[in-house]
């Protein structure tokens, strides 16, 4: 799990079992303390594996769409909750969104992906050795160097976690943007995610945005899943068209693709991929 | 439960917040104590594990 804050957005991303939303209330609180009112606020999330382990009151979308409903200041009065369906029974994207106004906010992008059914032998480079002796930091660094993460953002400062006996978090710094990565690397209900933010106007450089593709196809290579779920939500439509760039090549196929418009935000746009049959 | 006792799939929650005083937007929430920070988490069942920043955002790895 991983905490990010900037002077004046928060983002708190957790394993599922948490009862995440309960954070609202006290970061109003010091938020207002400090001269500052909530201007925006958007919950994501896909389905569960084990969804029958969530916590009581927030056991389903309908419960934590309800619940953000009642604690949000009803200054955000621009609101819109979604459950985005795609091709696998096993995916959905769940979006909760709203805001103060409808104007755009500026030009940051987040891509969210979600790998299921990883390869086992690089799945187990996200176990402990048992009696390894090691701090979570020194296994957290171990992991990082095996698998090679260091190397989807060279330029980026990572911050990383080795858990007891196996998963993995890291954050990654580069400037004012972050990456993350968490892996519960278990047969059978193996995870990883991986996610960055960037600029829309990042391309403008050099036009192809190959930096993201190149980022987002390092991030997939280390773990080699037969299922992929991308997220992106962006003001701009170029950053979605990336995402298929970066998959075909490695045999992941596009299985489903849906968008849907947010207030204040834009598009967020949901895709599947399968590893293709061999 | 996966054996680790972790769900994979993340919950992630993004709040934006605006004020009038442009000089305290340089610094913003980042000024809410480390103390604060952990009374938050534990509402949320977590904990901090290791953590870095630079000029612009602080990063924070959690634990369940």
């Amino acid at each position: 799990s991983s905490l990010f804050v900037y002077p004046t957005k928060i983002i708190i991303k957790t394993c599922g079992t948490t009862q995440l939303l309960k954070s609202i209330p006290p970061l109003l609180h010091h938020a207002l303390n400090l001269g500052l009112t909530l201007s925006y606020c958007r919950y994501t999330r896909g389905n569960f594996i084990f969804p029958l382990s969530q916590p009581f009151p927030h056991t389903s979308f309908h419960d934590e769409a309800l619940y953000l409903e009642n604690t949000l200041p009803n200054h955000l009065c621009f609101r819109k909750a979604s459950v985005m369906p795609s091709n696998l029974p096993s995916h959905a994207w769940h979006v909760f969104s709203a805001c103060d106004q409808t104007r755009l906010l500026p030009d940051f992008y987040t891509v969210e992906i979600c790998m299921t059914e990883l390869d086992r032998t690089l799945a187990r480079k996200f176990f402990r050795r048992p009696g390894d002796g090691k701090s979570g930091d020194a296994a957290g660094k171990e992991m990082t160097e095996l698998a090679g993460i260091n190397k989807i953002n060279p330029n980026a400062l990572v911050c990383d976690f080795g858990f007891d006996p196996c998963g993995y978090s890291m954050n990654g710094i580069d400037g004012d943007r972050y990456s993350t990565i968490h892996v519960t690397p278990e047969d059978g209900y193996s995870y990883a995610s991986f996610e960055c933010v960037g600029s829309i106007y990042d391309d403008d450089d050099d036009g192809d945005g190959e930096d993201l593709v190149r980022m987002l196809k390092r991030a997939v290579q280390v773990f080699r899943p037969a299922k992929v779920s991308v997220s992106t939500t962006s003001a701009s439509h170029r950053v979605w068209a990336r995402v298929v760039g970066a998959m075909e090549p490695l045999g992941l196929k596009c299985r489903s693709c849906t968008a849907d418009e947010f207030p204040a935000i834009g598009s967020v746009v949901f895709q599947t991929f399968t590893a293709r049959r061999k | 439960m996966a054996v680790s006792g972790f769900e994979g799939f993340e919950k992630r929650l993004e709040l934006h917040f605006s004020g009038d005083d442009p000089v305290f937007l340089n610094v913003g929430l980042r000024q809410i104590s480390f103390d604060s920070l952990e009374q938050v988490l534990r509402e949320v069942q977590c904990t901090v594990v290791s953590a870095v920043g630079n000029h612009y955002f602080d990063a924070y790895v959690l634990s369940e």
